[in-house]
């Protein structure tokens, strides 16, 4: 069972560290056992560590980085055991521009294996999207209909939105 | 296996209408205003996979989660949520030849009910078919609204725990 | 003292419905005292209706209906009471665009009155700054520095604070 | 009143020297990357004001906000931030003629100081100052990252409580 485990622990951990140099380019992370002599009486505790940076806590890493970290680990559980689907709503909230062009390139490559379902307002993921949907009220009530990438010429949620 | 559609009947701002919205493989983006209904959809999606935590999809009773009505338009009797997933690769056997249609309803008096294309069956039986294409709907595949900074904050264990539920 | 209460509660109340209204057009929303008669033995509960909707409950309201609901509240706190100065980190995170630049007129308007320390990625926020600080890392600590109106032409916090 | 000037040395991000950042009345925005520094100028502000919660500064010791150093620079051994208030409207009597500089420093071994216009003094002394201009390092008026929306959360009695304690 702890071989098991360990196997899991270790794939993953190879994965988190790849997304997230992808995510924070020269940036380092891994994840560490806190009793890797008997995994199972201890956590795992993350240690991220951006480009140039010393390590600080996790807790200290500002809204952006946190993100990036959350987002690598579940990118690399995905890569271990995939979910036929994912949902993500404005998990790119707290992103800056680049990061959320970076974010949305990572979705677009694990997209070739697993459904992602994203919700968001930033021009720099949607662009990336295979298929758009628009949702706007009609009569106070949810309308939902598909959207061709060529008439997505502003920020969405922006003004295109509001005159639809 | 993927999401093929998702139909919303009376489902909180969808109206006592029917509302189809068909998925693809690969990246789909959803866009629109605020409070237009794009959570909505995910909280749709989770309520008809059998999640039971009505606090997640910002409901205090399963009550709230039918169309109130708008200043033109009366309230829903019952709101109803379904997930069609795709069988191409026979992944529910037992469905062979078809996709597997999960339902969920509930109506004004609070009762709710399962159905597995068209047949009403219990939500363990739902659950059930979900695990063989490893779908939970409280799974960490739905990053919710908020929810994203918060997974940084997980405790040491419950990280080790997650790791050890996944084998 | 129920007096003082009820002049505060009464004028925080109509600054809240006002304020809300400017940030959702057409929109109404009130505090309401859960025991009117004896308001000390009661809460206060929060009703917001956009426009054409049904009142739901405030815990139904979108992320970026909630961030409405809370800035109008905290507006109508300023209009009573002001404090000198206002701190706001992120506050536009979950608005589409046309709301983000509904809130950055509010924050202007009250601005004459009272000092707004504002951090924010959306460029429809801003461009209605009177100043703007950029900060960037330079070997990786942090360099603060003034930046011009005139210098901002792509949405902050993307490729031109990059290239900084 | 308004903040004239914060002014950081060895907190944070800042590194091992002084860093000003003057501001004006009115609106002010400030912009950058994901982690360039700009709520560390929020936190460098909260902890000069006295601000005991060392979470909502995102450190778990105070030793946490000093200058951990980088690939190329030696860290702090100490933390300090100064924030000067206008005092033309004469709103600090006792500091007339002057601007109102409140500074607080700690060092790696823990042990804080505070400041008034370069006096040693208690955080109480702090506070009071800070009440004549009707300002509270735990005030409502400091909105933190991901904040806003809890701020709907507040249950009724808070809310109440809230306007309560404002008369
Ligand atoms: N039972 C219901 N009947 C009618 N409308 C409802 C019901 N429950 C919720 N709503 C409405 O749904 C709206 C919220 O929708 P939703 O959260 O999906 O918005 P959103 O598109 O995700 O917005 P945002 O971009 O701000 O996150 C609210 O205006 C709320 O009043
Ligand atoms: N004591 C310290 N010494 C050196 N660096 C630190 C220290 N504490 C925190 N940091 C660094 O400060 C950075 C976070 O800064 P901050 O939260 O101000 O970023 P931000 O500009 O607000 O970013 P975002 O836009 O993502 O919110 C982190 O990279 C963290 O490593
Ligand atoms: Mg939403
Ligand atoms: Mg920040």
């Amino acid at each position: 069972k702890t071989r098991q485990f360990m196997r899991a622990f270790n794939e993953i951990n190879l994965h988190f560290s790849e997304v997230f140099t992808k995510l924070s380019p020269g940036g380092i992370s891994k994840m560490i056992l806190e009793n890797p002599a008997k995994p199972f009486e201890g956590g795992i505790v993350i240690e991220a560590r951006p480009r140039g940076k010393k390590i600080t806590s996790i807790e200290s890493l500002s809204g952006g980085e946190k993100t990036l970290v959350a987002l690598s680990f579940i990118f690399a559980v995905e890569h271990f055991q995939p979910s036929p689907f994912y949902v993500m709503d404005e998990i790119d909230a707290a992103l800056d521009g680049p990061n959320v062009h970076r974010v949305s390139m990572v979705i677009k490559e694990f997209a070739t294996s697993s459904q992602f379902i994203v919700i968001s307002h930033r021009e720099e993921n949607i662009v990336n999207a295979d298929k758009i949907y628009g949702v706007s009220m009609k009569d106070s009530i949810t309308d939902v209909f598909s959207i061709k990438m060529e008439e997505m010429e502003v920020a969405p949620g922006d003004k295109s939105m509001e005159d639809m | 296996t993927y999401i093929k559609e998702i139909i919303f009947k009376g489902f909180k701002s969808f109206g006592d209408q029917v509302v189809s919205v068909k998925l693809d493989k690969g990246f789909t983006a959803i866009i629109g205003p605020n409070g237009s209904g794009k959570s909505n959809i995910i909280d749709g999606l989770c309520f008809s996979l059998g999640r039971l935590s009505k606090k997640t999809m910002r409901a205090e009773n399963l009550k709230d989660l039918i169309f109130v009505g708008t200043k033109t338009k009366k309230p829903a009797s019952s709101a109803e949520v379904t997930v069609i997933f795709d069988n191409s690769q026979n992944l529910f056997p037992g469905f062979t030849g078809q996709d597997l249609m999960i339902s969920r309803e509930v109506n004004d008096k609070g009762k709710g009910t399962y159905r597995l294309n068209g047949t009403r069956c219990t939500r363990e039986e739902i659950l059930l078919k979900l695990a063989l294409a490893n779908v939970d709907p409280d799974g960490f595949n739905f990053i919710l609204q908020g929810k994203i900074v918060e997974l940084t904050h997980m405790s040491p264990e419950d990280r080790r725990i997650f790791i050890e539920e996944l084998v």
